[in-house]
């Protein structure tokens, strides 16, 4: 829509995971560090955990989110976020 | 399978490590599985390896089938359950138990097995159907890794690839090579609606799709005794003597033939048609004019697919004729193809659109007419109006391929459970069965890669190009990544890039050479190659052979000779290729293969002027 706050699904890409957690485990000091990242880039109010798909924490880091394209660039030209790209849906080949 | 992995070469009683074969552990990332198919049977087989750390969630699991998940935009409770059929078809091909008398109503029929039977699988249903998203196939990779699993196969793609860091199963695979697992994936199913290589970053292997020396066809018998054969899985009983009919607006297309009335006729359709609209409008049968008439589908009618030369004489047949023009449809019989193996028309080729130094795809497998395990949840025909049901099923593409490399993967994996991934892919490629140009029109190298699949060759490749993380870092600086990024990918603050220019992508110790040339200008290009020695124990002696098939190129090598004195000892060289291709979209290829008299180490080289 034209004032960028239709969301989308993100994947932000941050490379090496530091602190690889069990996938029993609750709230990983990964999971916490994305919810923690992602709220401070929020602007309307919403939580991260309203807004977070996955969590990745066990051997990739990074995470998917539904965002707006605003908050796109905002994570973007984050330290230690490599890439923040549209989720592409594939096919079965 | 019941006939691909035999023309591989690859017989049943191949050459095991059957202890090491059941401590194998392949990830599936695709439509989930059937577990009560007898190829995932567990009999004879002991609990699953120690080091394994995977789940099975709201799935019930056995010593075959040893891990399964779900994901679907992160929702909880999810069924790993196959019901699409794909994801028990692929994983059947890669390590499938040996079902004996299996085939499709008699079809294709054999013994279906799997390349490394004994091995386990684990499952990660990441596509619905067919729609697979990007941030559960990140999800999948990231617990696959941790897992612990040895090899995933990824029959997943898209129509075009994007940069490596802006695509799931790149990130995916780059961070499972770092821990040892390499990735199979599929070429795509592109190259006739304008596609390339979908799959192509380095550290993963992509397939092509070929051809084997069964061809599933069936007669279309015309009422003056011509006999047309098109490729098709028809597994209906023989449709006699039925009218044949053109679509008043020339499309099969269901809107476009609702309210008219087919019934108890042949129609013929164009391009496109999956025999819905056909099925939908009572049609006795159809004749599909076809882009692909080398691959045979499976319709929910009786049906043939044609050439468009066929549909000419079809034509000629019907305007001659004083009668009602009249056709029988049989069943379809498999023929014996001597031209096997040719790389599908469907089957996405190069060049590589990311990084044009690396020759993607890697190499070509069976991706026509395999049968394997389906799931009873999902028709035959994948028509949701058919009401046929099998245990095994015949379907191509791409993603058909993908698990024959997967499966030979794990096959060397089981001799070599130490090697890396790289190596793996370099026993894969360095030792597949050269493919003929003249057959596979249009690329060479960029149509079938370093050629066939070899299993049984590649668990004794002689030498292989091994690579690691940080010569794929050497190659993402030369491709523009910069030092702060890739310090963030690899975690480790001493990643750094050499100065600017001092590198380029194909500097990268891969098992093939590529360059992109520009036409009708000279190019001089060094090709710097490290090869480890895993043949013989003691000392071997190589020497190298320039095979090159085009008049515009001059292929160097030096040195020659490379002498090994232990195992694993490296020894390097330089291939050197010089010329000029005088046009835009050409192609040269060449080869260096290394040789010590009893294993061949063959590289193949292709210069191109494809944009």
């Amino acid at each position: 829509s034209s004032d960028g706050d239709e969301k989308q699904v993100y994947i932000v890409y941050m490379g090496h995971q530091h602190e690889p957690s069990d996938s029993a485990a609750g709230f990983s000091a990964a999971e916490a560090a994305h919810h923690k990242l992602l709220n401070q880039m929020l602007d309307d109010g919403s939580s991260a955990m309203d807004r977070m798909v996955y969590s990745y924490k066990r051997s990739i880091n990074g995470f998917a989110a539904r965002l707006t394209e605003q908050e796109r660039r905002k994570l973007a030209g984050t330290e230690g976020v490599v890439s923040v790209f549209p989720s592409r849906t594939y096919q079965l080949q | 399978t019941t006939r691909s992995w035999d023309f591989l070469g690859f017989p049943r009683n191949a050459r095991r490590s059957l202890p090491t074969e059941g401590e194998v552990i392949v990830g599936m990332l695709d439509t989930g599985v059937w577990p009560d198919s007898p190829s995932f049977s567990d009999a004879g087989l002991g609990p699953p390896p120690g080091r394994w750390k995977g789940a099975c969630l709201n799935f019930t699991c056995n010593n075959k089938i040893i891990g399964a998940r779900a994901y679907r935009q992160g929702r909880a409770g999810l069924s790993p359950v196959d019901t699409a059929g794909h994801g028990s078809h692929t994983a059947s091909t890669v390590a499938g138990r040996v079902v004996e008398g299996v085939g499709l109503a008699g079809v294709a029929a054999g013994s279906a097995r799997g390349a490394v039977p004994g091995a386990r699988l684990a499952i990660y249903k990441v596509c619905w159907d067919d729609f697979c998203a990007g941030e559960d196939i990140l999800a999948a990779f990231d617990d696959a890794i941790a897992d612990g699993v040895d090899v995933i196969s990824f029959s997943i793609g898209g129509k075009l690839p994007a940069p490596y860091f802006e695509d799931a199963a790149a990130i995916g695979s780059f961070h499972a090579m770092r821990c040892g697992v390499l990735t199979s994936a599929s070429a795509g199913n592109s190259a006739l609606t304008g596609g390339r290589v979908g799959n192509v970053a380095p550290w993963m292997l992509s397939v092509a799709a070929s051809s084997t020396d069964r061809r599933l066809v069936a007669k279309l018998v015309l009422g003056d005794g011509k006999t047309i054969v098109g490729a098709s899985v028809n597994i209906f009983p023989k449709l006699e003597k039925a009218p044949l009919a053109l679509p008043i607006n020339g499309s099969c297309q269901p809107d476009s033939l609702a309210r008219q009335s087919y019934r108890g006729k042949i129609l013929f359709c164009p391009r496109g048609s999956n025999g819905t609209g056909p099925l939908q409008a009572g049609a006795a049968g159809t004749v599909i004019v076809n882009a692909e008439p080398d691959v045979a589908f499976v319709f929910p009618l009786p049906a043939v697919t044609i050439a468009e030369d066929q549909f000419t004489e079809i034509l000629a047949y019907v305007n001659r004729t004083r009668t009602d023009p009249v056709g029988s449809i049989h069943s379809t019989e498999a023929n014996f193809n001597s031209e096997a193996p040719i790389v599908a028309s469907f089957s996405s080729r190069g060049p590589n659109l990311i990084s044009p130094g690396i020759l993607k795809p890697d190499l070509s497998a069976p991706g026509i007419a395999i049968l394997a395990a389906w799931t009873p949840l999902s028709p035959v025909s994948g028509n949701l109006r058919d009401n046929r049901f099998a245990a095994y099923n015949v379907i191509s593409g791409t993603s058909m391929a993908c698990p024959h490399a997967t499966g030979a993967a794990a096959y060397v994996k089981s001799f070599h459970p130490g090697w890396s991934p790289a190596m793996i892919m370099s026993a894969l490629i360095t030792t597949a069965t050269p493919m003929d140009p003249a057959r596979n029109p249009g690329g060479g190298e960029l149509v079938y890669g370093a050629g066939q699949l070899s299993p049984a060759r590649a668990r004794d490749p002689g030498l292989v190009y091994d690579a690691r993380e940080d010569d794929y870092v050497r190659m993402l600086c030369a491709e523009g990544y910069n030092a702060t990024q890739l310090r963030v990918v690899t975690g480790s603050d001493g990643t750094a890039c050499p100065a600017a220019g001092a590198a380029a992508a194909d500097d990268l110790n891969y098992p093939t050479m590529a360059h992109h040339a520009a036409p009708g200008l000279n190019f001089t290009v060094r090709f710097p190659r490290t090869v480890t020695n895993v043949g013989a124990p003691g000392r071997s002696v190589y020497t190298a052979r320039i095979v090159s098939s085009g008049p515009y190129i001059r292929v160097a090598v030096a040195p020659r000779r490379l002498a090994f004195s232990r195992p694993l000892q490296k020894l390097s060289f330089t291939v050197t290729v010089s010329g000029a291709l005088p046009a835009g979209n050409e192609f040269v290829s060449a080869a260096v293969v290394w040789s010590d008299g009893v294993r061949q180490v063959r590289s193949p080289i292709i210069v191109h002027t494809v944009d």
